[in-house]
């Protein structure tokens, strides 16, 4: 079987796929000052999978102020400096009408995840931490 | 704000694979 370190040079959804491997690239990303953008990658997929309900809608706007102040509010951060503006404002205004979508990260997400395939992913392939681990 | 953090890595957690 193909082990699996070489199975996460084939995308950058092999590699967030494997726990190992999750670990390693966020060693990598944090020597780059760059962790928030698979956290912030990660709490988007976690904040979709909450399912709107009556006995849960507390805890989802709780956690969407979370995401939100988190990673967004501070435009100094890695993840709201790859982010749009309009995807910003967009999010902003869910919050601000309260307004709880499942899918109102789903635009910064692919921001994020966007730069990651172009950047981060690439330059982890190329790194001392992924060679060595190989 | 430390349940702001909880909150954030209990998430984060559940979006995670499930190790084989």
């Amino acid at each position: 079987p193909t082990p699996p370190y070489l199975k996460w040079a084939e995308s950058l959804h092999s590699l967030l796929d494997d726990q190992d491997g999750i670990n390693l690239f966020r060693t990598f990303l944090k020597q780059e000052d760059s962790a928030d953008l698979l956290d912030f990658w990660f709490a988007c997929s976690g904040f979709r999978k909450l399912e709107p309900c009556d006995s849960n809608e507390e805890k989802r706007l709780k956690l969407a102020k979370a995401i939100y102040r988190k990673y967004i509010l501070d435009n100094n951060g890695i993840v709201s400096r790859q982010t749009k503006p309009a995807t910003k404002s967009f999010i902003k205004d869910c919050i601000m009408k309260q307004h709880i979508d499942p899918a109102m990260f789903d635009q910064a997400q692919t921001e994020v995840q966007s730069m990651m395939e172009d950047n981060t992913y690439p330059l982890f392939l190329k790194s001392d931490i992924y060679l060595e681990y190989t | 704000l430390n349940s702001d953090e909880d909150l954030l890595q209990r998430c984060i957690g559940s979006a995670m694979p499930k190790r084989q």
